[in-house]
């Protein structure tokens, strides 16, 4: 474990209580993608398959519970939550995802580290991981609302991808036999994906900032 | 023996 790391588990794990929170304390949801948090929580469960079975740290453990459990509350308000559902986006979360779920999938079954139930479904949930952003995209490009998007959220999504590529430069060179291609290359497109999130956020944000008419 | 795949990561 780094520095690089904890930071960038510990930045990643404050977006999705800051996303929580924002949404429990609004009781609304307006402008987030049900899609795209629903396929966060599917990462996190078919990622974490070896919770049981595989004793890394206390740490790994609580996280990998962690994770699962505020992704999964997040999914849960916006589905069930009597007054935060009625703000959904319905008819603006269009994307089909579920396209995107086969297709990360497929290409999982074909690259893998070992083709075994859990290899096949951690290489899917990291392949996962690196779209799941899509469908938040398209519902930003086309509502430009950010009320729920604070920008608290978007810097420390912003700072769990930075750390997490610094983490594995850092590791590529303090380990001898470092090579996670799998997890390195989808995260580059996933920081790819986000850094165009970053920049239809920063768009929506001005838009807004300029719609709001001075007092 | 294969290298046994350790994903530490979260």
């Amino acid at each position: 474990m780094n520095i690089f790391r904890f930071a960038g588990d510990m930045t990643h794990l404050i977006s999705i209580l800051i996303l929580l929170l924002k949404i429990y304390a609004t009781k609304s949801c307006a402008g987030i993608s049900l899609k795209t948090q629903e396929l966060y929580a599917l990462v996190f469960l078919t990622r974490y398959l070896d919770l049981f079975t595989d004793y890394v740290s206390l740490y790994n453990t609580v996280m990998k519970i962690v994770f699962i459990a505020s992704s999964l509350a997040i999914v849960w308000c916006m589905r069930r939550h009597p007054l935060v559902r009625r703000s959904y986006d319905k008819d603006l979360d269009t994307f089909r995802h579920q396209y995107v779920v086969l297709a990360c999938f497929v290409l999982a079954l074909l690259l893998n580290e070992k083709f075994t139930i859990q290899e096949v479904f951690w290489a899917f949930s990291i392949y996962l991981e690196a779209v799941a952003i899509l469908p938040q995209l398209v519902l930003l490009q086309r509502s430009g609302n950010v009320d729920n998007l604070t920008g608290q959220y978007v810097l420390f999504l912003g700072a769990y991808r930075g750390l997490y590529i610094i983490n594995w430069i850092y590791r590529y060179f303090t380990e001898d036999h470092f090579t996670r291609w799998i997890a390195c290359v989808s995260g580059l497109v996933q920081t790819g994906l986000y850094a165009d999130f970053f920049y239809y956020y920063y768009l929506s944000w001005k838009t807004n900032t300029k719609l709001k008419l001075p007092a | 023996e294969e290298a046994e795949i350790d994903h530490d990561e979260l």
